[in-house]
């Protein structure tokens, strides 16, 4: 899973 | 990650230096809403939490999850926050004495209050990292509010507020064309929440937009609002 929380854009 | 992508994070980092340097250069903050950079240092702090996650990772050399991407996103997000911290910064010790608070007096609570309570009705997951980042996409949509009551109030912008002005508020169009082309060529589920904020967030710039394009196409040196 992406460490990003689920939100690949800035 | 697309072209549109790429440009609108590439227009976004040019509007932190655009404004750090148009403060560095005139030595001043005249004309700049403390109010709307107070807001952008608050949308990027909720938004990008998760670094807390990945820099973790990293230094527990866990890279298994970590991309190319995560990579730029990670490097951008430290990019962003510490621009937008420091131009609050710049504002409130170098500048504090060429500060508009007098002029600067949008109520920050009348778009505070309304977008905590939307992320905690409208939000993807009710987790607290998931309404923190709603809570900042419905934030940043309307942060700019306090630049544009002060920009109607001055009636009018001198060139480098203006080229910053197109660049915060053109970012958000390209990532609006970024989410119609991940519809069209990715298994993207479009994310509507980002999409309405996007789309509110494009339109508050919109007469701005207007007034930025009559400037450039009549030469003038400011930008000029109808007082």
């Amino acid at each position: 899973v992406s460490p990003e929380s689920g939100h690949d854009e800035l | 990650m697309n072209i549109f992508r790429i440009s609108a994070d590439l227009l976004h980092l040019a509007s932190f230096f655009i404004l750090i340097f148009k403060m560095k250069a005139t030595k001043s903050c005249k004309g700049i809403s403390f109010k709307t950079q107070l807001m952008y240092t608050l949308v990027f702090t909720c938004r990008y939490l998760d670094l807390f996650h990945v820099l973790g990772m990293m230094i527990t050399f866990n890279f298994a999850h970590i991309t190319g991407l995560t990579l730029y996103n990670t490097f951008m997000k430290i990019l962003f926050l510490a621009a937008s911290y420091y131009i609050v910064y710049l504002m409130r010790t170098e500048l504090k004495s060429t500060s508009d608070d007098a002029r600067d007096t949008f109520v920050l609570w009348h778009i505070l209050a309304p977008c905590a309570v939307l992320a905690l009705i409208f939000n993807a997951q009710f987790t607290i990292l998931e309404i923190l980042w709603t809570f900042s996409i419905y934030l940043e949509a309307v942060a700019v509010m306090p630049q544009l009551m002060l920009l109607i109030e001055t009636g009018e912008a001198d060139s480098l507020s203006s080229h910053y002005m197109f660049a915060v508020g053109g970012y958000r169009a390209l990532y609006l064309v970024n989410w119609v082309y991940r519809y069209a060529t990715e298994p993207y589920y479009s994310n509507w929440i980002a999409w309405i904020a996007g789309f509110v967030q494009t339109a508050l710039f919109g007469d701005f937009f207007y007034y930025y394009f009559v400037k450039i196409m009549s030469g003038d040196a400011a930008l000029k609002l109808p007082t």
